[in-house]
């Protein structure tokens, strides 16, 4: 199956747009890239369909799809520019980074504590009682950060059940 | 520019391919 060299030409195209600063061989990247893109969605419909139909629409849906992406991001780039500093702006004067970014930061910290400290197993549940103790008092603080955090449950539970639909 | 190469190597790649299965 060619989707295989599709999935390695989007590899080796991530590489070096990574780890080369160089605009040329960021072009080179981009045609990789680009044609890795190709090959892989030729056989979308093959992939969705248990290796069933080569043939099957749902390919040119995809591929339709990913091309207006692409379109928007070469005609529309101020336009996608402007729509990202607005939410952002957004974000900032209605305080909503006090709400589902908090709660990232929490599970940040409680990820970079148990890194850290592997060993001693008392000092790491102290801390992460801390943590939790910080988190707790956040919501009473931020009521806001609770609200977010029980609908991202259920976003995420309901998108699980897509998924698995 | 980059975007605009990805697009345009996307779509020829997929043409090529597309006609190559046809091909076979």
């Amino acid at each position: 199956h060619h989707f295989y060299y599709g999935v390695i030409l989007m590899i080796i195209a991530g590489w070096i747009a990574i780890i080369y600063k160089d605009k040329n061989v960021h072009r080179i990247a981009a045609v990789l890239y680009g044609a890795g893109l190709g090959v892989f969605f030729d056989e979308l419909g093959l992939l969705l369909t248990h290796f069933e139909d080569y043939w099957d629409p749902i390919t040119y849906t995809a591929v339709i799809i990913i091309a207006l992406i692409l379109l928007n991001i070469i005609f529309f780039k101020n336009f996608w520019r402007s729509v990202g500093s607005e939410l952002k702006y957004l974000v900032v004067t209605k305080k909503l980074h006090y709400g589902p970014f908090n709660l990232v930061g929490v599970v940040d910290i409680m990820d970079e504590t148990q890194d850290k400290i592997p060993k001693t197993n008392r000092i790491v549940n102290i801390f992460m009682g801390i943590v939790l103790f910080a988190a707790g008092i956040l919501v009473i603080m931020y009521p806001t950060l609770l609200y977010y955090w029980v609908a991202a449950a259920f976003f995420l539970t309901g998108l699980s059940y897509f998924i698995k639909g | 520019e980059a975007p605009f190469l990805i697009f345009l190597s996307f779509l020829i790649s997929f043409v090529i391919a597309r006609v190559y299965v046809l091909m076979l």
